[in-house]
């Protein structure tokens, strides 16, 4: 469903070039569970950025689902965001103004769902991470790492067909984590490909296959480890 | 160094009152190494955010190296912020507008330390945390990892008696976590009292002491894991 060839990704910052993803090429199945790893400042929020669509490539090619995603108007790719693609940020990016809710029925607003239906999927869906009692809160009300729940309820409300999530369990007790890794697996069981960034080894394991950046570059590309 | 007697903190959500500390008693003291560890929303950042007097408890006392916090004036808070206590932020809280540099030499700024000392010295705590080639850099063009990294060097870069820090490890990988445990014990070695939120047992392994908080209370304070 993923294919990426040859991949780069500078960033210029004053005179200096840095190559944030240097030659990267992989391809990530339908229905695969795959973990991205590696050191900070190695290039992994870089590389969920141009998969999610919300970051363009130096050079490379990216196909998703079929489609070239380079040269595609933002129209289109702000489009397949909506319907393809449930992201859960490394920083949240919550909107402040708007309560827990508010933000959760954000990604089916813009699918056009209607108001009564989008309001009690999203409630479902913060009940599923264990926010029930929290949905009025704007984020600055709320704890890091219900702010983080809220931004997971928010990527698997549309059940949209890839899931990507970077380090969504950064701010979670390892009881928090492993319910929130069940309902990825649950939704891995119904056909979602996901693909997540995590530096905690004991998260990896839930998935199938780990990739490994360093610098930039894709260094392995192996097995997960088993518990 | 830290007395803490009966403190209760209560958030109001509409007409919904929350004890997000309840009752909590405990002292530190003067060169402890001490980590609070409970699940997600349990008190720990409130907890922080009290002892760190960036926010006022609602009923209790709280002595900090002898002086009663309470009923303190918001000039005389910020000096005790200024001069004893480095803090790490679980959200970093740096300024978007200025860059590496300039975020790690705003304490010693506000201490009167003058501009080229300020300068050598910030980048001393930039280098110590790896990220020598970042200086320059705003917070938006920074990994989350380097970020992070940026908030640790900024609570450091003043030698305070007293460093607090709410998941200073959150988004970092395994090898440069150890590295800033390493930087925490040494300042610990030199007689820095710590306080340190997380979620990872590997990372409470480092220090003696661990006070446990769930549902606003603090439920255990037991000697720290080992290896
Ligand atoms: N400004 C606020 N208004 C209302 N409720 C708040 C506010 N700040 C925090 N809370 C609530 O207080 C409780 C404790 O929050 P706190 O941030 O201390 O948790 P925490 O233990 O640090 O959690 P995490 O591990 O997720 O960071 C949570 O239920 C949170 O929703
Ligand atoms: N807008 C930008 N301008 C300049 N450099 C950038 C920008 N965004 C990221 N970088 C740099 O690109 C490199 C890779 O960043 P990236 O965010 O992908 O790392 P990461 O692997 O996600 O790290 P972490 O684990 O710390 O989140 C880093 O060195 C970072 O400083
Ligand atoms: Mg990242
Ligand atoms: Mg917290």
């Amino acid at each position: 469903i993923i294919e990426v060839e040859n991949l780069v990704k500078i960033y210029k910052t004053g005179d200096v070039e840095l190559r944030a993803l240097d030659d990267v090429t992989c391809s990530i199945n339908k229905g695969e569970f795959v973990c991205i790893m590696g050191p900070s400042g190695s290039g992994k929020s870089t590389m969920m950025n141009i998969l999610g669509c919300l970051d363009v490539l130096t050079s490379g090619k990216y196909i998703l689902d079929g489609l070239s995603i380079k040269g595609q108007s933002k129209a289109k790719l702000a489009d397949i965001r909506n319907h393809e693609i449930g992201f859960v940020f490394q920083g949240y990016n919550l909107l402040q103004k708007a309560d827990a809710l508010e933000n959760v029925e954000m990604p089916l607003m813009y699918r056009g769902v209607p108001s009564s239906k989008r309001k009690k999927m999203a409630e479902e869906a913060l009940e599923s991470v264990g926010l029930a009692s929290q949905i009025h809160k704007r984020p600055v009300q709320m704890s890091g790492g219900q702010q983080q729940r809220v931004a997971i309820a928010r990527a698997i409300v549309g059940k949209a067909p890839i899931l990507m999530a970077d380090e969504p369990t950064g701010a979670l007790d390892t009881k928090t984590s492993v319910e929130i890794m069940q309902i990825f697996t649950a939704l891995h069981n119904e056909g979602t490909t996901i693909i997540l960034v995590t530096h905690e080894p004991d998260i990896a394991t839930w998935s199938e296959r780990v990739l490994r950046f360093r610098d930039g570059k894709l260094v392995s590309d192996e097995a997960a480890p088993k518990d």
